[in-house]
């Protein structure tokens, strides 16, 4: 099955 | 909008500054963020002398919420380097008033910066229609794949007891527009999510007659709720394949 990914990975840490 | 979010995010700092208030959390598993503005004028009068983040619990924010009546006048103040926020709620008659200080908190916050994107999908549909899609397929699964054509959306989700899809088409409501249900598409989308996630952002429905789902494949969704004066947004990143 598909799994869950995080925002981190997506969305940047100032 | 704090009986909307106080399930997804419990410690968060209310931004304010000129521009009125802002909000930006994430909940525990780093799955799905909230972002809400809430413009000036969504308040009469608004003053702000300078920049400040208000750390509120939101549990206990709702405790002090609750003792107000539906049509209360809120008046929220809070001086420079404030201890506390202190609600003020005045019956509409004038003939009560109820006065609480609660408590501020240190939130050591990380803000994310969310690119802008442009989203391969822009779907805008009534609200409780998305909220019934969510709840009836929830009963049958943990996800829920949404997939965006020229033709429409289709959510479709499969578990134990078998599978399910509910399929919408663009369609315009001439009386009420938040009723109508469009698709803007650049190319065809298909992800899959979470509906545990999905069905807690539902319950900002009461804020707004319509939502807009935005989608790019392999980005997180962004669910809008659009208020009068600002906005209540989730976000909520997908589930990925090998």
């Amino acid at each position: 099955p598909p799994k869950q990914a995080t925002l981190g990975s997506f969305f940047k840490l100032p | 909008v704090v009986e909307a979010i106080k399930d997804l995010v419990q410690d968060c700092n209310f931004d304010c500054n000129d521009d009125g208030i802002q909000l930006q959390a994430m909940d525990n598993s780093h799955v799905a963020l909230v972002s809400m503005k809430l413009s000036t004028g969504a308040f009469s009068p608004f003053r702000c002398d300078r920049n400040i983040a208000l750390g509120i619990n939101l549990n206990s924010l709702m405790k002090v919420l609750r003792a107000a009546g539906n049509d209360d006048i809120l008046t929220l103040k809070a001086e420079d380097q404030p201890d506390s926020l202190n609600l003020v709620f005045e019956s509409p008659g004038q003939d009560r008033m109820s006065e609480y200080d609660i408590k501020l908190m240190d939130i050591d916050q990380e803000h994310l910066g969310i690119p802008e994107t442009e989203y391969a999908a822009t779907i805008s549909l009534p609200s409780a229609e998305f909220q019934r899609i969510c709840r009836d397929l929830s009963a049958l699964s943990e996800s829920v794949s949404i997939e965006a054509s020229k033709d429409g959306v289709k959510f479709s989700c499969s578990g134990d007891i078998g599978n399910g899809s509910v399929t919408l088409r663009p369609h315009t409501n001439v009386e009420d527009e938040s009723k109508s249900t469009s698709i803007a598409l650049t190319e065809p989308v298909n992800l899959t999510f979470s509906l545990k996630y999905l069905v807690n952002f539902c319950k900002a429905s009461s804020l707004s007659g319509s939502v807009q789902l935005c989608l790019s494949n392999e980005v997180p969704l962004l669910v809008e709720f659009k208020m009068g004066a600002g906005y209540l947004r989730f976000y909520l990143a997908p589930k990925i394949g090998d």
